[in-house]
């Protein structure tokens, strides 16, 4: 079997530049939807409303309950939807 | 299901909507009634109406943007966000937004709404071949003026059903000259341009001139996407340059290399490496309709749900045969209550009215139906499953005893002057009046003395009660044998009528049954600002109405176009 070919990921001028780690997508997808708050939060305080945040959105739109960034609920972050938020605020 | 703090909703029934602009994406024609269906979705279920504005300020403020789009919370290019709409209240509040770098279409692929042409504004059907070859997209093959066309059957050799597909070269959308077409090469800010351009403005659309010169007169309108063209990108709006390089590799279809998200893209001259010129290859789009009605769930006090078959649900999912989810009926009935009034029922045969004796002048025709008075009844319904609301465009539309009556194809249906009864029918125009053909070009009664005119080509029919008179050559009247039908009729004053045929009209004197001297006249001279090709032309409730394809033009007792609206829903009550 030959190695698969490295593909090169290159950056499109003009686009809406969105390479971003699952981590940072995660965070500001959590963040836009009002699952979390926007203000700063130290390290260990940030990791408690990260984990309590993911929850209420994997109940929301009704996945399993981890509180783990799995690959469910990254499939949804990248899924497309309303802008609406869904925490009213 | 959720409704925002405080339960936040309409304080009235009667909502209001406008849209402020279109996508360059689908026909305006079709982005018009993607939104009115997706209003109707909550209509149907709660005593809400919804009435759509012109100008001024409505409830519900319909418009589409790209990225930073005028309110705190910009757009993010292809995909991701869709749209976004505000809970009910004054200002911002009730307006919903669309992402324009997203590919609006049903949810299908491209939905192509062809203009002019022989297909009465059909949409493409693709794949069609032509001259033994197959095409999935418009082409401008067997054509020297590279005006993209299309079939809209599967077969152009067997049927010759065609029409022209939207580009800038037949015309604009919104913008200030009425839809005029691009103007090549025009000038602007003292440059010359050969193709739409986003220079001068920030919102990413494209646009041309309608003159050759922007600069001196200022006239311009919006380029309306090719079914080829790329989305979003850089070059939004070019078709895909096939082959282009790529990496120094050559290309000759859409590609995923290069993107870590597998989106298809292409390059839009023949080298990416040198141009950098690109967009995402048109895909299965996202359906307007479910968005939107997504979006007005909103605009009317719903927040997101989480059934995942809800149409509240946030994330965007493409259902084929749509219906309310209970979760959706009972969010919104929570807010509105729900639908007032009985449902519709099918026509009950009314009590029958009698009409005059034969007017003495008319002598009676072989084909006169029955010799004792006439009693008019209300014919029996042919098949009411037969939904009126299918049709984009009726055979005629005209009033008879105050009512309006839209005729199709043999049948046709009535729609009562008072009360907010909808419409009722099919009825078999046979039943009523045995002597007509199926297609009725136009219709008129002379109220005083209760006859009724019919035409369709060269003929007319004139009824009095069931005893007609007919078929007779329009050219006994007066008509020029060149008039080959009739398609609209006025009534003016007590025995005039005017008659319409293309940008012409007639006035017809009843008494002496012939046209009057200095006639014939245009249409557009006298009668400013309505199409000059309307098919229908009629007198309803003190206005002057001029149809064309699903829309009418609305004349006030001042000859100011006062209205356009939809014949489906304003006149027939869908």
């Amino acid at each position: 079997w030959s190695l698969p070919v490295k593909s090169v990921f290159v950056t499109f001028p003009g686009e809406v530049v969105k390479n971003m780690t699952d981590t940072e997508l995660a965070e500001s997808y959590l963040k836009k939807f009002g699952y979390m708050e926007t203000e700063l939060r130290s390290g260990f305080q940030s990791m408690v409303s990260t984990s309590k945040a993911l929850k209420k959105m994997q109940r929301q739109m009704g996945l399993e309950e981890t509180g783990e960034l799995d690959k469910p609920t990254l499939e949804a972050m990248k899924h497309p939807r309303c802008g609406v938020p869904d925490v009213a605020n | 299901y959720k409704t925002f703090d405080g339960d936040l909703k309409w304080s009235h029934n009667d909502v209001t909507y406008r849209i402020l602009n279109y996508s360059p994406d689908m026909d305006s024609s079709l982005i018009d009634d993607a939104f009115a269906r997706a209003f109707k979705v909550w209509s149907d279920v709660t005593p809400l109406t919804f009435t759509r504005l012109f100008q001024g300020t409505a409830d519900i403020m319909i418009s589409f943007g790209k990225a930073d789009h005028g309110d705190p919370y910009p757009f993010d290019g292809k995909d991701g966000l869709l749209a976004h709409a505000y809970p009910p209240g004054e200002g911002m509040q009730g307006d919903a937004h669309f992402d324009d770098d997203e590919y609006w279409t049903l949810g299908k692929g491209a939905v192509v709404k062809t203009r002019f042409g022989n297909a009465e504004g059909a949409n493409c059907h693709f794949p069609f071949t032509f001259e033994g070859k197959s095409y999935t997209s418009c082409t401008t093959e067997g054509r020297t003026d590279n005006l993209p066309w299309c079939a809209t059957t599967a077969d152009y050799n067997k049927d010759k059903k065609y029409g022209f597909c939207p580009s800038e070269l037949l015309y604009t959308f919104d913008g200030n000259a009425d839809g005029a077409p691009c103007v090549f090469p025009f000038t602007f800010l003292g440059d010359e341009y050969d193709s739409c351009t986003t220079e001068g403005r920030r919102d990413g659309y494209r646009w041309c001139a309608t003159t050759s010169n922007f600069d001196k007169d200022k006239k311009y309108g919006f380029c309306p996407s090719r079914d080829t063209a790329v989305i979003g990108g850089n070059s939004e709006g070019e078709p895909c340059h096939f082959p282009f390089v790529f990496l120094g590799k050559e290309y000759d279809s859409c590609t995923s290399e290069g993107r870590g998200d597998g989106k298809l893209w292409c390059g839009t001259t023949d080298n990416y490496d040198e141009d950098k010129k690109w967009g995402f290859c048109p895909d299965q789009g996202y359906s307007l309709f479910l968005v939107a009605a997504h979006e007005f769930g909103h605009a009317l006090g719903l927040d997101h749900s989480n059934i995942r078959d809800a149409l509240m649900y946030p994330m965007y999912s493409y259902v084929e045969n749509f219906s309310l989810h209970k979760d959706d009926i009972e969010g919104i009935q929570y807010l509105y209550g729900s639908r007032t009034g009985p449902d519709p029922t099918p026509p009950q045969p009314d009590t029958p009215t009698t009409t005059p004796y034969p007017d003495e002048t008319d002598e009676t025709d072989e084909t006169d139906a029955t010799e004792e008075p006439s009693i008019m009844t209300t014919p029996s319904t042919v098949d009411p499953t037969q939904d009126a609301c299918k049709h984009i465009k009726f055979d005629t539309i005209t009033v008879i005893q105050g009512h309006l009556h839209f005729f199709k194809d043999g049948q046709f249906w009535k729609v009562p002057n008072r009360g907010d009864g909808g419409q009722q029918g099919p009825f078999s125009i046979s039943e009523s009046w045995p002597a007509l053909p199926t297609v009725i070009d136009s219709a008129f009664e002379d109220v005083p003395t209760k006859k009724l005119y019919f035409f369709s080509g060269s003929r007319f029919w004139v009824y009095t009660g069931n005893s007609v008179l007919g078929p007779r050559s329009i050219e006994k009247l007066g008509l020029p044998s060149s008039v080959q039908k009739v398609e609209g009729a006025l009534q003016r004053g007590k025995s005039k009528v005017l008659l319409f045929n293309g940008e012409d009209f007639w006035r017809l004197d009843l008494k002496t049954q012939t046209v009057d001297k200095g006639y014939p006249k245009n249409t557009g001279d006298v009668f400013g600002g309505v199409p000059h090709d309307a098919h229908d032309v009629f007198q309803y409730k003190g206005h002057i109405y001029f149809c064309r394809d699903r829309f009418y033009w609305r004349m006030n007792s001042r000859r100011q176009v006062d209205r356009v609206g939809y014949v489906k829903y304003d006149l027939l009550k869908c």
